[in-house]
């Protein structure tokens, strides 16, 4: 997950 | 419905008028256009039904390995109308010679492929949410953990398309099936795309956006 860090980010944040 | 309204609002290219049109500015305005797309599909699927459901590591999984599909899925149906250009957005349309410039034949060839597939088929909007989010649970990626739960969403949208078709086309049963399997060109097609953005990569030259790349290297 570290190195898909954006994709992360903006599955855990609100729409 | 609730396909028809989680559908994203349409984005534009913007290509810079302050540089020459040349090759360099096609691909750069694609792979810009390309992150872009990439953001607003990671919050489409947010609105798939059940999507949530599943473990972030699994949405992620599912999201590095169909992103491609739904995004040439969005390209294919939006050049439905124009036989031989492929209508990346609005203002952003590559006929055959544009593409061979900017070294797209193969990529734009494939795609028009795929629209010709959706077009002999007359595919409307209804079908092409309901195949985008078919898409979208139709991950083989590897990494998924918990693959029945992957497998319940994409039953219940097939189940959804079933539905839709029993009702407005009962005199055509092979309707979803048919529509199911344009997937496999699909998937080829985004492999196509796939090798392209690689190969634009590992040229250099051309900007490309973390997202994109970490989406890419995914």
């Amino acid at each position: 997950q570290e190195k898909h860090k954006i994709l992360h980010k903006l599955l855990q944040n609100g729409n | 419905s609730h396909l028809l309204v989680a559908e994203p609002e349409k984005l534009f290219a913007m290509p810079d008028p302050l540089q020459p049109d040349t090759a360099q500015r096609t691909l750069t305005t694609l792979c810009d256009l390309a992150d872009r797309e990439l953001v607003v599909i990671i919050g489409w699927a947010k609105h798939i039904p059940g999507f949530l459901s599943l473990s972030l590591a699994d949405q992620m999984s599912v999201l590095q390995s169909v992103w491609l599909e739904v995004l040439v899925l969005g390209v294919a149906y939006r050049s439905l109308g124009c036989e031989d250009e492929v209508v990346f957005a609005e203002d952003f349309v590559l006929d055959e010679e544009m593409s061979r410039v900017a070294g797209l034949t193969e990529l734009n060839a494939a795609i028009s492929q795929l629209a010709r597939r959706f077009r002999a088929l007359n595919v409307d909007r209804e079908e092409f949410v309901m195949l985008k989010a078919i898409a979208l649970t139709n991950s083989d990626s590897v990494y998924i953990e918990d693959m029945e739960a992957v497998q319940k969403l994409r039953d219940l949208l097939h189940q959804a398309l079933l539905e839709l078709e029993c009702q407005r086309r009962p005199d055509d049963p092979q309707r979803a099936g048919r529509l199911l399997l344009t997937l496999p060109l699909l998937r080829q097609t985004a492999g196509r795309a796939l090798n392209t953005f690689y190969s634009i990569k590992t040229r250099g030259g051309v900007p490309m956006h973390k997202l994109f790349l970490e989406m890419l290297e995914a």
